[in-house]
């Protein structure tokens, strides 16, 4: 029997995207620790990646995921982010198991799928395990754009299910 | 200009497609 199309073809994504890695190793520079592991544009190539790698809450306290458009690296440095900011979402220690791996896997599929209003104006996403505080940031490329900004952050606390606020960093405040 | 969307649950869909 004929293949249907829809199985041969893979579903491209309309930007490539690179997964990196961040890896706490002591004897490194932060900028050696940070390391593009691949990246993809499809959606098949994604959850064939997702399907290979560590969930976050799996990884070791120290250690980071970082999702960006390729091109872009996930650092206040880099052009594309120097006058931007990111929406942070703090997690509890005790949302590890519960929330972290699924409101990681929903911000990326909200970001490779494009489905923010205004997505050109979308980086990436850093998920930060950390002793006390588990973090995802969703950066921005520029805070000037308050009405863009602001959809991406209503849009993400829909999506997630965040009832609560939510914090928007300026990368320059941060630095 | 058109751009390429995926709603979450047709990625999802495709989450174990050969």
């Amino acid at each position: 029997a004929e293949v249907p199309p829809e199985f041969l073809i893979k579903h491209p994504l309309q930007n490539t995207w690179s997964l990196w890695f961040y890896d706490n190793d002591r004897n490194k520079t932060w900028e050696q620790n940070l390391i593009e592991l691949t990246s993809f544009d499809t959606v098949e190539d994604f959850w064939r990646l997702y399907h290979h790698i560590k969930l976050p809450s799996e990884l070791r306290q120290g250690h980071d995921y970082a999702v960006f458009k390729h091109g872009i690296r996930p650092m206040w440095e880099d052009d594309a982010n120097k006058m931007g900011g990111r929406w942070l979402i703090n997690l509890e220690k005790k949302q590890r198991n519960s929330d972290l791996d699924r409101f990681w896997l929903d911000v990326v599929l909200l970001l490779i799928g494009e489905n923010f209003e205004y997505s050109e104006e979308i980086c990436g996403a850093v998920v930060n395990v950390r002793p006390k505080l588990d973090k995802i940031g969703v950066w921005t490329a520029d805070t000037s754009k308050q009405q863009a900004n602001l959809e991406i952050g209503r849009k993400l606390k829909e999506q997630l299910g965040i009832h609560g606020k939510i914090g928007f960093q300026l990368h320059r405040d941060t630095m | 200009g058109t751009r390429i969307v995926y709603e979450r649950s047709f990625m999802m869909s495709l989450r174990h497609s050969p």
